[in-house]
């Protein structure tokens, strides 16, 4: 099968180690909750 | 390669809240009854574009009700939020905005508001008063009394009950009924009313005087009532459908508010 170079580079960019203290970002939603959560 | 679409617009970000703090406050200038709300938070947001410098924006929030009564001239940032053993009450609204040219403006909002249960208030304060219904006899006798016995003692207008805003019942460990309600001042003094009190009408609107009262009677070990009313001296427009500090479903309808 063919498949195409740069699919596979990211493939493996997601296998690539993180450094230490990474901390990935927030979802984007829900946000934070200002008050309490009833 | 072809431009990589914009990231999706996050909850917390600046331009979601201020589309935020658009829609409570105009949610919160368009509800004639009950109490002001504050965000609480963002749970959605979506982006839809329309063209240049033209956006739609749809928005879900979770709103919490402040100890501030909708008549309260008490800016939203100095109300607070009702605790969570006070029984809180959740609002969930969703708002349909428009960004144009940076200005933001709602086109419509539905908003569904709901108590705390009451197992989630007594797994936590087993002895906290909880919220009744608001046509509870109880209730209803201890605004009257509260009422008559403000109104027996005051030097200033004669006041009339608005509408009833919050009713709370303690059973342990002495039998407590607390009322808030809105009062509406009349064109009589307590003293003209005692004679003839058919005769004391509301104060027309733009000489109206609106105020706000609380009350607890406390029935064991013995009866005692205490009441404590504050009038605000503003106008405020005639009262009417919108109950979103009550249980169901309110919608509002297109409005023209820019920030």
């Amino acid at each position: 099968p063919v498949t195409k170079r740069a699919v596979a580079e990211a493939a493996q960019h997601d296998k690539v180690p993180r450094p230490v203290g990474f901390v990935p970002p927030p979802p984007p939603c829900p946000g934070k909750i200002r008050h309490f959560d009833i | 390669a072809p431009a990589a679409p914009p990231a999706p617009l996050g909850c917390d970000d600046p331009e979601s809240e201020a589309a935020a703090e658009v829609a409570v406050n105009y949610i919160n200038g368009h509800s004639h009854h009950g109490y002001k709300f504050a965000l609480n938070r963002i749970e959605d947001v979506r982006v839809v574009p329309q063209g240049p410098n033209n956006d739609i924006i749809f928005l879900e929030l979770d709103l919490l009700e402040t100890k501030c009564p909708i008549l309260s001239p008490t800016p939203l940032a100095n109300c607070t939020v009702r605790s969570f053993t006070e029984h809180a009450v959740e609002g969930d609204c969703d708002v349909k905005l428009q960004k144009l040219d940076g200005t933001i403006s709602v086109l419509a909002s539905k908003c569904h508001s709901h108590a705390d249960s009451s197992e989630d208030i007594s797994r936590v304060c087993p002895d906290c008063p909880l919220l009744v219904s608001l046509n509870n006899t109880e209730v209803l006798e201890t605004v009257s009394a509260a009422l008559n016995d403000f109104n027996s003692k005051t030097t200033g207008p004669y006041l009339r009950l608005l509408e009833i805003g919050r009713g709370k019942i303690q059973y342990y460990p002495s039998h407590v009924v607390a009322v808030e309600f809105a009062v509406g001042a009349t064109n009589c003094s307590a003293e003209e009313a005692k004679v003839n009190v058919g005769a004391c009408e509301l104060l027309p609107e733009d000489q109206s005087n609106f105020g706000f009262c609380t009350g607890t009677m406390t029935k064991l070990p013995i009866q005692k009532l205490h009441v404590n009313c504050q009038l605000y001296g503003h106008q405020v427009p005639t009262p009417d459908i919108l109950l979103l500090s009550r249980p169901g479903v309110t919608y509002m309808h297109a409005g023209q508010d820019t920030s």
